[in-house]
């Protein structure tokens, strides 16, 4: 454990619960892709089946299951509870154009060829492109509200400070794992654009525009 | 020792 990894984790939290927040307390998902939330909450699901067979530590544990207790909340609140205000004509990107290629991929590229070790890749792998119906369609609609970026900025920190974590630990631990080193560029490398437009115009305006 | 690969990051 870092600084860079506990930051990480915190703001992924931080992402989780303002989102949660947003659509509770406003009580609509307008705005929000269904289909993104999905993949998040299948990332979570295959990547922490380990919590049925090995215990790392409490910290590790408890984080686990609040990712995936906020994950089917989200995905519960948006098609379930708030559904009437889900824009779903607007979240139309074709989710299976990233779940066949990552799902080929990971049998393919992965550490070790077992059902749990393949589903962790697959769980890397699509994460590292589930947010992509979100900004899909937000560049479709052309605008976000404010707390949806605070939302996307929050989700980019986290995997960008993970990058800190892993050369942080490449040089004090030799410790590197080229599968999430390069899923964690290629998502952070997604969010470069939303970065520069969140911190050139996203401070002030509101409602935020593309 | 684990078998396979352990992750310990979320």
């Amino acid at each position: 454990m870092n600084v860079f990894r506990l930051t990480g984790d915190l703001s992924h939290l931080a992402a989780i619960i303002i989102l949660l927040l947003k659509i509770w307390k406003s009580r609509s998902c307008a705005g929000i892709s269904g289909k993104s939330q999905i993949l998040f909450a299948i990332v979570f699901t295959t990547r922490y089946l380990d919590l049925l067979t090995s215990f790392i530590s409490l910290y590790n544990t408890c984080m686990k299951v609040i990712y995936i207790g906020c994950a089917y909340a989200t995905v519960y609140l948006i098609y379930a509870k708030f559904r009437a205000t889900y824009d779903g004509n607007h979240d139309s990107f074709r989710v299976e154009f990233l779940v066949v290629p990552v799902g080929g991929l990971s049998v393919l590229i992965n550490h070790d060829f077992s059902p749990l070790e393949i589903l962790w890749t697959f769980s890397i792998y699509l994460e590292s492109v589930a947010i992509l119906p979100q900004l899909f369609m937000i560049s479709k609609t052309g605008e976000a509200e404010t707390i949806t970026t605070h939302y996307l900025f929050c989700l980019g920190l986290y995997r960008a400070l993970y990058l800190f974590n892993w050369i942080w630990r490449f040089y004090f631990e030799g410790f590197f794992d080229m599968i999430a080193i390069v899923a964690g560029v290629v998502q952070t490398v997604l969010y470069c654009d939303f970065f520069y437009l969140y911190v050139t115009k996203g401070w002030f305006s509101r409602p935020y525009r593309l | 020792a684990d078998e396979g690969t352990s992750h310990d990051e979320l």
